[in-house]
């Protein structure tokens, strides 16, 4: 039997070597660690989140995604990094120990399967989902234009062939509709972690209008605790602020829709680097990235655990 | 497999609302099949564009027309992703 100890996190992985990787994390850490599937995507891979429980039943939750937008490599070995550090780090780190002692965490490591299965076999920089749709020239569907926020609006294209298309309706990707069944009948998801890359931004809602969040403030000041924890590693910069402010008008996000929801502490990431590599950061930066990255989530969990509503 | 040879990532700075206005009509041209990595925001972000070899000279001229400030961010994507493959590959072997 391989050890969840011998694998290579400086390395990128295969779809079967991240799905294989993750059976061995909730061997090596059975009464922590379990696998569920939430849904299967358009191709019919199955949606796996771990599960990082220390008991109870319907705990306060924090949900962390990684790789919804499929070229986005450094995510997904971000994400299988972090789920090795959550495990290995109860019992040994106070906050982390505290933090599962009170709450479950969710972790959907590989989001798009099927664009991210695309990108080993036939197009690297593929970004979208899989999905055919009659009548559509071109194939997929910007999985993080597709939730029910502001759907269709302006910050997202009606264009098939395009990189940000939303898609014929909201939720029609599988691949979305999953979590969205699983947070609404979960019901007690406190915080709602999304991460991308790049350009080094801790980002909160909205992104497709400019109205202020209520809670715009205390997010405000939670993203610049954890923007200060992350930089204090490694002098990576960030910003923050809200996606619209920040970025650009994006509508039909994920965390447009979590907020909407009642999931306060809802945050995106966009994770190195600032311009060198883009897509393709060198994988000898996955540790590091994910070391800072790891500083910011733990203050943003600490924050939730803290402040429970 | 689709192969990226020649392909480069263009690093362009927009000085105003004009400029952001153009790089919008530039992505609009299917023909030139430019990918944003990052995408026009404001002035003074700086926008990634992923321009396939074969369009590579038009999209600079457009660029150098309209007096757009860039920069080569990526040389060859081919030659990362080369890269990026043969550091797989030593990490499975071992």
């Amino acid at each position: 039997k391989r050890s969840s100890r011998t694998f290579d996190f400086a390395s990128y992985h295969t779809i079967d070597e991240i799905y294989d990787w993750m059976d061995v994390l909730v061997e090596d850490h059975p009464s922590l660690v379990s696998k569920i599937q939430i849904g299967q995507s358009y191709e019919n891979r199955p949606l796996y989140v771990l599960k990082f429980s220390t008991g109870g039943r319907n705990r306060p939750a924090i949900w962390l995604d990684t790789g919804i937008h499929a070229r986005e490599w450094i995510t997904h070995a971000t994400g299988v990094w972090t789920a090795n550090k959550i495990a290995s780090e109860y019992g040994q780190d106070p906050s982390v120990t505290a933090i599962l002692d009170s709450m479950d965490i969710f972790l959907e490591i590989v989001t798009n399967p099927d664009g991210f299965a695309f990108t080993h076999s036939s197009n690297r920089l593929w970004r979208k989902t899989r999905s055919k749709y009659s009548g559509n020239l071109c194939v997929g569907v910007d999985p993080n234009r597709n939730w029910d926020a502001g759907f269709g609006e302006a910050g997202a294209s009606s264009s098939s062939c395009s990189e940000t298309y939303h898609g014929p309706y909201a939720n029609s990707e599988p691949e979305v509709k999953s979590i969205v069944d699983f947070v609404q009948s979960h019901g007690n998801i406190k915080a709602f972690v999304s991460i991308h890359s790049y350009s080094q931004l801790l980002l909160y809602p909205y992104g497709y209008t400019y109205t202020a969040v209520p809670d715009q403030q205390e997010l405000h000041e939670v993203s610049a605790k954890a923007v200060a924890a992350l930089s204090s590693l490694y002098g990576t910069q960030y910003k923050y602020g809200s996606i619209i402010t920040t970025i650009y008008r994006a509508s039909g996000g994920t965390i447009d829709w979590t907020y909407n929801q009642g999931i306060k502490y809802s945050f995106t990431f966009e994770l190195r680097d600032t311009g060198r590599y883009g897509f393709l950061l060198p994988a000898k930066q996955i540790v590091p990235t994910a070391e800072e990255t790891w500083l910011a989530l733990k203050v943003i969990m600490e924050h939730a655990r803290d402040n429970l509503y | 497999q689709q192969l990226f040879v020649g392909d480069q990532v263009l690093r362009v700075s927009a000085r105003n609302e004009e400029q952001i206005s153009l790089l919008g009509v530039l992505g609009e041209q299917e023909e030139l099949q430019v990918d944003f990595w990052r995408h026009p925001n404001s002035p003074g972000h700086p926008v990634d564009l992923r321009v396939p070899f074969l369009t590579l000279q038009g999209v600079k001229k457009f660029l150098d027309f309209h007096n757009f400030s860039y920069s080569i961010m990526i040389e060859d994507v081919q030659e990362l992703l080369d890269e990026e493959k043969e550091s797989m590959r030593r990490s499975r072997r071992i």
